[in-house]
Formats: structure tokens, C-alpha cells, sequence
């Protein structure tokens, strides 16, 4: 049963996936399990769909973990899938929410990098797909969107932590992900999660100007990271990626923007200010528990917001 | 499975555009094998970066030179990789 499952606690890909098992047999007839594709090694991309009605309903993108290292991410995802599930019915917010919409839960986009993070190299960020006559392996997920592709804040070299890939959606995992969204065609919402400094962060990344939604897209991602600091008093910065970060191409909420996805945010989660993402286990839960008030606070305002 | 002994994780605070492209100038240096944590972009935003243990006078002497500001975020990164590994082998044993 998923109630024994530890969630304040790190776990390999196998033991993720038996939860998503468990978690969806447990609230048959709310949660299903679908498979969006497969990795570059052959794992399978999988999806939980929170949903109380039938097609066609708009629905809410919620990823994790494009960056295999950020272990706090996947399991932020995890309980955070539990939370939904288990409060569906109790919970206002989550019912008239799901009562509204579909929500789609992609708990571990990366699972050949984490596969790996797990077992040769804790520090690795990126794919594991292999060029032709090059020694260097993987591929910077969040700069092989097709948006910008190749400009500043992504690498040509291979062996770079930010390589971008030879082209926009050579990744399986990248390419998995655009073709569920466009082939559903009701995504209303496009939120990703990683870990590092405490942002909250909308488009753009690929370039140095506003989205044409800057006023709502930093009021709804003020009053997200409100909603996330009354928790444990974790301070977020809220902006652009260009502004908060730094100049990024290829990432996945610019991609999911121009698509017209116009709720593109990127979580980066908390480290305290030391760390970076190698945040200690017992850190997960509060993590998580703050990261929700935050997520619950953009899918309100996408509920009440249709476009 | 890699290891990390010695690594440092450097806090470097640029204070103007020059200084900036001279950290962009050491990203481009592959052979001290830098995992850049946060790029640099603009003086107003902290650049992290890991530093294997074997680059670490290289890129000390490079910031010194250029008089560049940096603290240490991470004093060994195998040190915190040994934690979070003791506790994942003691979450085991307990769910077991």
C-alpha cells in the first residue's frame, strides 16, 4: 500500500515507479498511469492523470527531475501526487480543481539521468543518448526545446553540462513531452519543477524581454511564492529567466509559452542557500509541503482564468 | 561510481561586466572539467560553480588574478554525497 511508502526519503527509479503503481490502485477511478513514450535506454516516460470526468477536459502539465541530480524534485512530484490523490474529495481547492480540470504528472522526466545519478555519477544533469565518434554522452534536456534552439546560454560543445543537443527535440524524453502536449491540445498550464536558489520563473529565457502576460504572469507568480513562504518562511525570487537566472535557450517553459501554453512556470526549489540540490532526505517533506502552496495557488488561478 | 573527493562548490560574486566575461571565458577552459551550478550572466546574480579537487588551485589563482570575490559553498562535495548515501542505506533498513 502507498500509505507505507517513505516519502521523506530518496529512492531508486524502480521503487518510484511501484509507488505510481500502488498509488494508482489505490485510487482507481481518479488516478491512472499512462505511458507517454520511452527513454533513449528504453525506460518508459511515465504520466499520472488525476481526472474526475471524461475527454476533452483542459488540463494542467506538472514535470520533474528534466535534470536527473535534482533528486528533491522527483520526490516533491511524488508526494505531491499523494496529496492529490488522497485529497481529492476532502480538500475544496484540489476538488473543485480536479472537478475542473485534468492534471498530468510526469514524476520523473529523466529516468536514464537518474538511473545513472543513482548509480555511476550523483552529480549527472543530463540525457544519455550517445553521438556517432564522440566520447562524451547526454544532452541538457531544458536546452533542447525548440524555442531559441542554439542561441546564448546553451553549448555546441558535448561534453558540456548545457550541451543543447544537435538539434531542437533530438531527446526522446523532450520530443515525448511536446508530442503529448500537442496531441492533447487542451493544456492550460505548463509548470515544471527543478531545484536550485529559490525562483519562481516565467519566459523568457532565450531572450532578454517580457512575455506579452509579464503583469499577470509575475502577479500570479508573486502571490505563488506568497502562498509558499507562509509555510516554512523559504524566500523566492519571482521573474523572468532571463532575470532571475540567466540567459537560458532551449528550455521547456519558453517552448510550452510560445506553443500558447500562456501559465509557463518554472519551479527551482529550495537549498536553503547551501547545497544547491543536494538537499539532506529530512528536507524533502518541508520542501515539498511549501512547494505545494505554491503549485496550488497557480492551478487556482489557471481554474479560474480560462483562456 | 564516480567520486568527488575534494570537490568544492565556489560562491563567486562578480562585480562588473568584465569580470563577468572573464567567468565566461573559464567556462570555456573544458580541461579544468567545471560543472557550472548557476552560468554567469550579469553582475547582480552569483555564479556556482563545482570545481574538481585537481582545478581548484588553477581556478583559485585565476579568480585571485583577476581579483575576482567567491566564498565556498561546499567545503568537500564527497563529504555530503557519504551523508545523503548513509541515509539512504539506513531508509532502507528501516522499510525493510
Amino acid at each position: 500500500s502507498n500509505s507505507n511508502f517513505n516519502y521523506g526519503a530518496y529512492h531508486s527509479l524502480e521503487s518510484i515507479y511501484t509507488a505510481m503503481d500502488d498509488l494508482a490502485a489505490e485510487y482507481h477511478g481518479l488516478v491512472s498511469k499512462l505511458q507517454i513514450g520511452e527513454s533513449y535506454e528504453k525506460r518508459p516516460l511515465y504520466v499520472l492523470k488525476f481526472s474526475t470526468g471524461g475527454p476533452d477536459r483542459p488540463a494542467i502539465w506538472l514535470d520533474a527531475g528534466i535534470h536527473a541530480r535534482e533528486w528533491v524534485t522527483q520526490a516533491t512530484a511524488l508526494w505531491t501526487a499523494q496529496k492529490i490523490a488522497s485529497e481529492y474529495g476532502t480538500d475544496p481547492s484540489i476538488t473543485s480543481l480536479l472537478d475542473t480540470m485534468d492534471i498530468f504528472l510526469l514524476v520523473v522526466t529523466n529516468p536514464d539521468g537518474y538511473v545513472y545519478s543513482h548509480t555511476k555519477n550523483r552529480m549527472w544533469r543530463k540525457t544519455r543518448s550517445k553521438a556517432a565518434g564522440s566520447f562524451c554522452v547526454g544532452v541538457d534536456p531544458n536546452r533542447n526545446w525548440d524555442a531559441g534552439f542554439g542561441g546564448p546560454g546553451s553549448s555546441d560543445q558535448r561534453c558540456s553540462d548545457s550541451y543543447r543537443g544537435p538539434h531542437a527535440n533530438s531527446e526522446v524524453e523532450v520530443k515525448s513531452i511536446v508530442d503529448f502536449i500537442k496531441n492533447h491540445g487542451n493544456i492550460k498550464a505548463f509548470l515544471t519543477i527543478h531545484s536550485y536558489s529559490q525562483l519562481l520563473m516565467y519566459p523568457y529565457g532565450y531572450k532578454c524581454t517580457e512575455p506579452a502576460d509579464y503583469r499577470e504572469l509575475d502577479t500570479v507568480g508573486k502571490a505563488a511564492a506568497n502562498a509558499l513562504t507562509s509555510l516554512h518562511g523559504t524566500s523566492f525570487k519571482v521573474g523572468t529567466i532571463c532575470s532571475t537566472i540567466y540567459q537560458a535557450s532551449g528550455g521547456s517553459i519558453d517552448w510550452s509559452y510560445d506553443f500558447g501554453i500562456k501559465y509557463s512556470f518554472a519551479f527551482e526549489l529550495r537549498d536553503t542557500g547551501r547545497y544547491g540540490f543536494l538537499l539532506p532526505a529530512d528536507q524533502i517533506i518541508p520542501t515539498a509541503e511549501e512547494t505545494w502552496l505554491g503549485l496550488k495557488s497557480i492551478m487556482e488561478h489557471v481554474r479560474d482564468h480560462p483562456y | 561510481m564516480e567520486t568527488f573527493s575534494g570537490d568544492q562548490v565556489l560562491r563567486i560574486r562578480a562585480s562588473s561586466d568584465d569580470q563577468i566575461d572573464k567567468l565566461q571565458l573559464l567556462e570555456t577552459l573544458e580541461h579544468l572539467q567545471l560543472d557550472f551550478w548557476l552560468h554567469p550572466s550579469n553582475p547582480a546574480l552569483p555564479v556556482d560553480i563545482r570545481v574538481p579537487f585537481g582545478s581548484l588551485q588553477a581556478v583559485r589563482a585565476f579568480l585571485g588574478y583577476h581579483d575576482i570575490k567567491y566564498s565556498i559553498l561546499i567545503e568537500d562535495v564527497q563529504g555530503i554525497l557519504n551523508e545523503e548515501k548513509q541515509e539512504m542505506i539506513s531508509n532502507q533498513r528501516r522499510e525493510r
